[in-house]
């Protein structure tokens, strides 16, 4: 584990915690996409079915707990909770996400480090993961405004992009034979998603002004 | 030796 990774999944972590903190305080997922969010529990579902075959570290173990849970529970407050049930605009959320699932299953079948069971669903969670950000970019890029804390929301999910490519840049350099095609390539196009956000991103810091994003 | 890739990596 070197700094990078850790401050990656420290980075993904406070990202959850923002969004938690959001739809807990203002009972209100306004400008959340649920479908992302569905997206990413189905990710974690997917790539942690190794949780009881392949013991890593506790911490490892821990944070796989964690994501599994929270991404859950952020599904069940949009889907559920009465107050913050009523604050979801469907309208806006229109993304055929159920395409970007049977696309990247799809790619799985034929691109995969072996042809098993647990290999088949992590490479899915790793090309469902990639794109799970889209359905939220283009809410957001449809409802204009960002609120705060789903700006803040975004961006921690982009940073935490960005410190694992160092991550990996750090491992290839550090540790022999390091090559891990999918997950490398997959991370690089999924932080490339965010190049367009991370830009407005920092105009709107620069200036300090509210985030807005061009129709 | 052919080494069991594991996925260490969240």
């Amino acid at each position: 584990m070197n700094i990078f990774r850790l401050a990656g999944d420290m980075t993904h972590l406070l990202s959850i915690l923002v969004l938690l903190l959001k739809i807990y305080a203002t009972k209100s997922c306004s400008g959340v996409s649920r479908k992302t969010q569905e997206l990413y529990a189905i990710v974690f579902l997917a790539r942690y079915l190794d949780l009881f075959t392949d013991f890593i570290s506790v911490y490892n173990t821990f944070m796989k707990i964690v994501f599994i849970a929270s991404s859950l529970a952020i599904v069940w407050c949009i889907r559920v909770h009465p107050m913050v049930k009523r604050s979801y605009d469907k309208d806006l959320d229109t993304f055929r996400h159920y395409l970007l699932v049977a696309a990247s299953f799809l790619l799985a079948l034929f691109l995969h480090e072996k042809f098993t069971f647990l290999e088949i669903f992590w490479a899915f969670s790793i090309y469902l993961e990639a794109v799970a950000i889209l359905p939220q970019l283009v809410l957001l890029q449809r409802s204009g405004n960002v609120d705060n804390l789903t700006g803040q929301y975004v961006f921690f999910l982009g940073a935490y992009r960005g410190l694992y490519i160092l991550n990996w840049i750090y491992r290839y350099l550090t540790e022999p034979r390091f090559t891990r095609w999918i997950a490398c390539v997959s991370g690089v196009v999924q932080t490339a998603l965010y190049a367009d956000f991370f830009y407005y991103y920092f105009i709107s810091w620069k200036n300090n002004s509210k985030l807005k994003l061009p129709a | 030796v052919v080494e069991r890739k594991i996925h260490d990596e969240l």
